[in-house]
């Protein structure tokens, strides 16, 4: 008799020990209640594809983690949002890349997995895909926090201090509670 | 980057891995989160998600090298997940949570943090950032 089991992460790297409680706290609320949200899913029968999915909205959904509402900014002050899914018994798989209006990635790619031959849609392609396919989206702002503005803003500037080839040694990037590295 | 692994008690697994990749990164750069095999890999062993610096879970397959070790090697879930968090690439750059078929769990990393949640049908429970909460 295997007994269930459920781990979900909201990314890692260099989160300093002093992490103010006004970025812990709420982060450590947000684990629990997607834990709480998975165990009450495998309890109820879920099988283990509905439950990731169902635990990963959650997170996407959550503006403090690097996904979906929250994600990091690119160097043109965009998102472009990645995911996949994968089902262990058969091995199916899908992916999506480049997503820009796509409100929760992890349900386009299950519907990759589902909908398609495919495993990865990517860009403008994947983004026609959610359309075809009713997928909620949303404008860019909807992506886009203060939090994530100034990051990229500090990015910019640290790399600003490089490329000018001085050398000062450059200003440690204040830290917004997880990782640049997502 | 967030991710969640599930086995039921049956032993079905599955994963799955989310992100808005890098600060900064360059428009138009796909990480390893929708790389099946270094971002994200299920199969009848074991189902992982990892996060960290892309390039290096790319370069080290990371999640597929997880089942692989356990598939090949014999290893247990907890030693295959640390032996390639270690072997993955430079400290600070890689973390990942893993279930097996028979209902272990996993979730090792070798930077500072990883902000992280499990349970297990027997009634363990953990949250956690920094390595010893």
């Amino acid at each position: 008799m295997v007994g269930w089991a459920i781990a979900l992460h909201g990314g890692g790297g260099e989160i300093p020990l002093d992490l103010p409680d006004e970025r812990r706290i709420p982060r450590e609320i947000a684990l629990r209640h997607c834990l709480d949200l998975g165990v009450s899913a495998l309890k109820s029968g879920k099988s283990p594809l509905d439950v990731v999915e169902l635990v990963v909205r959650e997170l996407e959904n959550h503006p403090d983690f690097n996904a979906g509402k929250g994600s990091v900014l690119t160097a043109g002050g965009t998102v472009e949002m990645e995911a996949s899914i994968m089902d262990g018994k058969t091995k199916r798989c899908g992916a999506v890349m480049g997503l820009t209006t796509v409100v929760n990635p992890i349900s386009l790619a299950r519907l990759v997995m589902e909908k398609t031959p495919h495993i990865n849609l990517a860009f403008d392609a994947a983004e026609a895909f959610a359309r075809a396919h009713g997928v909620e989206t949303a404008e860019e702002s909807h992506f886009i926090t203060p939090e994530n503005i100034d990051r990229l803003k500090q990015a910019k500037e640290f790399d600003r201090v490089q490329l000018d080839y001085t050398m000062p040694t450059p200003k440690e990037p204040e830290s917004f509670g997880d990782s640049q590295t997502g | 980057t967030v991710g969640c692994v599930a086995v039921d008690n049956a032993g079905n697994l599955a994963a799955a891995t989310s992100t808005g990749g890098f600060v900064n990164k360059m428009v138009g750069r796909v990480g390893d989160t929708p790389l099946i095999g270094a971002g994200t890999y299920a199969n009848q062993i074991c189902a992982v998600s990892t996060t960290g610096k892309g390039e290096e879970i790319i370069r080290g397959t990371v999640a597929r090298e997880v089942a692989a070790l356990m598939e090949y090697k014999g290893l247990s879930l907890a030693e295959a997940g640390a032996y390639a968090v270690d072997q993955s690439g430079p400290k600070g750059t890689c973390g990942l949570i893993a279930v097996s078929a028979n209902g272990e769990v996993t979730m090792p990393f070798n930077s500072t943090g990883m902000f992280r949640a499990c349970a297990t049908e027997d009634g363990y429970t953990e949250i956690g950032i920094w390595a010893n909460n």
